[in-house]
């Protein structure tokens, strides 16, 4: 018999200046849901269900960017993506584009053990769903005011934000607030080069 | 973005991760969180949940990476973990989580930040943001 370990995480790239209450709110909620892991692991619970079960608390919890919360996409709308791997037979479910299931990471769960495939995605994903009986709910429940105003801030700014909590900064000095999160429409030489994440878009011209 | 990883009694472990992707991105984008081996992956040696620029998290295949590791050079967690952060990311920013089959946990981030948790069986228990 091994020890038992969990390990949980709600976001990279905070707010330097991220006000305290909000800070003990955050750890509050991490606290919580390790909680549930560590009484699941106690009681001899599988590692795979104790990850659905985790990352369910923690997309239904408005805090971090998951589940209700969710950024929201250039059109104001949530399009939400999950998986799961489980290390006995490397096996895998994924999802992308749900707009309306409440625990995307339960869908991905179900994509792993009741359809012949890894991987399902939008409209596919949405009427899969619909055919397991999962919960669904209107795609206004993930939608939060904070996330509406982070929006307007990101379209005036013209950027992707890609931790949506580290505000636009700036004066550039403070590398943080100016690389993390934020891509802005440069113009130089009047010719306008876009970044994603404070860096030239062609690094990712793979991507 | 949200992740768990975690090791039972069994030293089975799992990995799972879940999130709403970039404010102000595209409709129809897809980031790290789904893409196995890049936001998320577990083998019979970790489990790996990743967070940050999903951009870079995919180019680096980071979750993958630090089971490759483990698996091809006899790394340990916390030696594969901060290999990929410190060496695979290039320009890019991102975070990841990790436990092994031996019940150990590690993370690391080159962001501002990052919010996590960690228990491990011998009583161990940790919530933080900053390094």
């Amino acid at each position: 018999m091994g020890a038992w370990a969990i390990t949980i995480h709600g976001g990279a790239g905070v707010d330097p200046n991220l006000p305290m209450e909000r800070q003990e709110q955050a750890k509050a909620v991490l606290a919580r849901c390790l909680e549930i892991g560590i009484s699941a692991l106690r009681s001899g619970a599988a590692a795979l269900d104790v990850a659905e079960m985790v990352v369910r608390e923690l997309e239904t919890d408005p805090i971090f960017n998951s589940g209700r919360g969710s950024a929201l996409t250039a059109l104001g709308t949530v399009e939400m993506e999950a998986s799961i791997m489980d290390g006995r037979g490397r096996r895998c479910g994924a999802v992308s584009g749900l707009s309306t299931v409440k625990n995307p990471v339960s869908l991905a769960r179900l994509v792993m053990d009741k359809s012949p495939h890894s991987y399902l995605a939008f409209s596919g994903a949405e009427d899969f769903a619909r055919s397991q009986g999962v919960e669904t709910i209107d795609n206004s429940y993930f939608i939060t005011d904070e996330n509406v105003g982070m929006l307007k801030l990101a379209k005036e700014a013209n950027s992707i934000m890609f931790d949506y909590r580290v505000p636009i900064d700036n004066n550039t000095n403070n590398t943080c607030g100016a690389i993390a999160g934020s891509i802005v429409n440069n113009t130089i030489d009047n010719t306008t080069t876009i970044q994603m994440n404070g860096l030239p878009i062609s690094i990712y011209a793979p991507e | 973005t949200v992740g768990c990883a975690v090791v039972d009694t069994e030293g089975n472990t799992a990995a799972a991760t879940s999130t709403g992707g970039l404010m102000n991105k595209m409709s129809g984008r897809i980031g790290d969180s789904p893409l196995i081996g890049a936001g998320t992956y577990a083998c019979n040696l970790c489990a790996v949940s990743c967070t940050g620029e999903g951009e870079a998290i995919i180019r680096a295949t980071l979750a993958r990476d630090v089971a490759a590791l483990m698996e091809y050079k006899g790394l340990g967690l916390q030696e594969a973990v901060d290999y990929v952060i410190n060496e695979r990311l290039d320009e890019g920013k991102a975070g990841l989580i990790a436990v092994s089959n031996a019940g150990e946990v590690a993370y690391g981030f080159n962001t501002v930040g990052m919010f996590r948790g960690s228990a491990t069986q011998n009583g161990f228990m940790e919530v933080a943001i900053w390094e």
